[in-house]
């Protein structure tokens, strides 16, 4: 569970960096 | 929502964007960014502040939909003049009631929103040698008027 922990946080912070990236036209 | 401890250091920040959001919303809404960008880099992994974060993204997607038409927001290059022209009214005002004598809280709050909205521009990429020198004397000046005041002494 440790692994999926790890894999669901990554996912968000990925989803975090992707919509500043949108904000700002950067994509 | 109460800011998690690893987000401490964008407080001030933050406080500044809520109490510029009616008079100047693009002010508001580069503060909010910066104070997110400034988050994912302090902590971006821990669920508490993972969830503070998103929520600040909602609202700064939000304020981007809302002020569409302006061109400080859809034109960075834009954005930068308006924040720094914003930051440079702030330390002018300050800096002219400081050479009359007259020192007071809003003119320690003025220094120091002056220096935190030359934060914010560090999001539109590395700052000039004259805006690091301003905030530089802003946050001295802040503090000393502050501790001045405080221990009822007058300023030099």
């Amino acid at each position: 569970t440790g692994s999926v922990g790890s894999s669901v946080a990554s996912a968000e912070q990925d989803e975090l960096s992707q919509r500043l990236a949108r904000l700002r036209d950067q994509v | 929502a109460a800011i998690p401890a690893p987000l401490k250091a964008i407080q001030h920040h933050l406080r500044t964007a809520q109490e510029l959001e009616k008079r100047d919303p693009v002010v508001a809404y580069y503060c909010k960014l910066y104070a997110v960008q400034t988050g994912m880099k302090l902590d971006s992994k821990s669920p508490e502040c993972r969830k503070f974060l998103m929520k600040l993204m909602d609202q700064l997607e939000s304020m981007k939909k809302e002020l569409s038409d302006n061109e400080s927001v859809s034109q960075e290059l834009v954005g930068h003049a308006h924040i720094e022209n914003y930051a440079l009214k702030m330390f002018l005002y300050a800096d002219n009631e400081d050479r009359s004598g007259r020192f007071h809280k809003n003119m320690i709050k003025s220094f120091y929103t002056a220096s935190l909205l030359i934060d914010v521009l560090t999001v539109f990429g590395e700052l000039s040698e004259e805006n690091i020198q301003h905030r530089k004397y802003a946050r001295w000046k802040a503090t000393y008027i502050h501790n001045c005041l405080k221990n009822g002494e007058t300023p030099q």
